[in-house]
């Protein structure tokens, strides 16, 4: 839907915002290594999504709090300046469910984003989404 | 900042890219206006301008708004998650999810809906994708990946500067004013 300015929006939508897509996943805050928790595959479909799991299993993903899955969450936090515990804590589920641009973050498994120097010149090397840029052209 | 695989870029000494909107969207002049000036925010600070055109076929860039699977492999997923997605040079597609709450104008922090997402910051942040950057860490910087709802960023950081002016060097029209911060104004909104 397009408004042309906050104004035109009618009152009677406002108070029915739907949730956000990914609000949901907040109900996975304190989840830890080593556990199941139903749904916790589509946390991991995220991380795959933009690039934090490089490699997708044949099949779907697991529920499981895998090794994978912490890797990708102690990445994610270094990329978005939070305290890295490879938990998912309340601090990274909450820039998580956040709306963002659906391009990849990282590139064949080597962080792209955090480079440590704002002018540091660093060249993102693939990712999932990015390949498939490439690829297509 | 961060380039793509190979860090694509527009072919040296081009000077000019065209773009135009998908006609299916009959986007009314004030959404076809946040794009011009978002894509002006770019041409302020490096050598390549933006000019409208109406032939969708032959634009360098093509601007749509879809929902759900639109046939790039990339479906958009319905209310906030991904916003829009862009292709890095020299591909052109600029696709945006027309299940958001576009707000095109106007103060987005004063909307009544927690939804309302601003257009121009997110098409400022695109068009970085389509000129060849990737995202950063510099949480102030338009090139981050995440905006909340309901917040206006469009000012591009001397992070964003550095990157595309790395791939096509500075507008020599350009003076450097440096940027502390890329909000000109903002909420929490829904986050």
């Amino acid at each position: 839907r397009m408004f042309p300015d906050p104004s035109s929006i009618p009152g009677w939508l406002s108070s029915h915002a739907p949730p956000g897509v990914w609000d949901s996943y907040r109900n996975f805050t304190g989840c830890q290594r080593g556990k199941t928790y139903e749904g916790l595959s589509k946390i991991k479909d995220y991380f795959h999504h933009f690039g934090y799991i490089p490699n997708a299993p044949p099949s779907n993903f697991t529920d499981d709090f895998d090794d994978a899955l912490e890797a990708a969450v102690k990445i994610y936090q270094k990329n978005f300046n939070l305290n890295v515990t490879g938990e998912l804590d309340d601090a990274t589920l909450s820039q998580i469910v956040r709306p963002r641009c659906g391009v990849a973050d990282i590139i064949n498994g080597t962080t792209t984003m955090n480079s440590g120097k704002s002018d540091t010149n660093t060249t993102a090397t693939s990712s999932t989404k990015l390949k498939f840029h490439t690829v297509g052209h | 900042y961060t380039f793509f695989d190979g860090k694509p870029r527009w072919p040296e000494g081009t000077t000019e890219l065209t773009y135009a909107f998908d006609p299916g969207n009959n986007l009314e002049d004030v959404v076809k206006n946040v794009f011009a000036r978002a894509f002006s925010r770019w041409s302020e600070v490096t050598t390549i301008n933006f000019t409208e055109t109406t032939s969708f076929s032959d634009a360098d860039v093509k601007i749509g708004f879809y929902t759900g699977n639109h046939g790039d492999g990339e479906p958009f997923d319905g209310v906030l998650g991904t916003l829009a997605h862009a292709f890095s040079p020299t591909d052109g597609r600029f696709h945006l999810d027309g299940a958001e709450d576009w707000v095109a104008s106007g103060d987005v922090t004063t909307a009544s809906l927690s939804t309302a997402v601003d257009l121009e910051s997110v098409a400022v942040h695109e068009i970085g994708h389509l000129l060849g950057l990737g995202h950063t860490s510099v949480k102030e910087a338009i090139m981050y990946p995440t905006i909340t709802a309901k917040t206006r960023k469009v000012k591009l950081m001397d992070d964003d500067i550095a990157g595309v002016q790395n791939l096509y060097g500075s507008n020599p029209h350009y003076t450097d004013t440096t940027t502390t911060s890329s909000r000109e104004t903002s909420n929490g909104g829904r986050h």
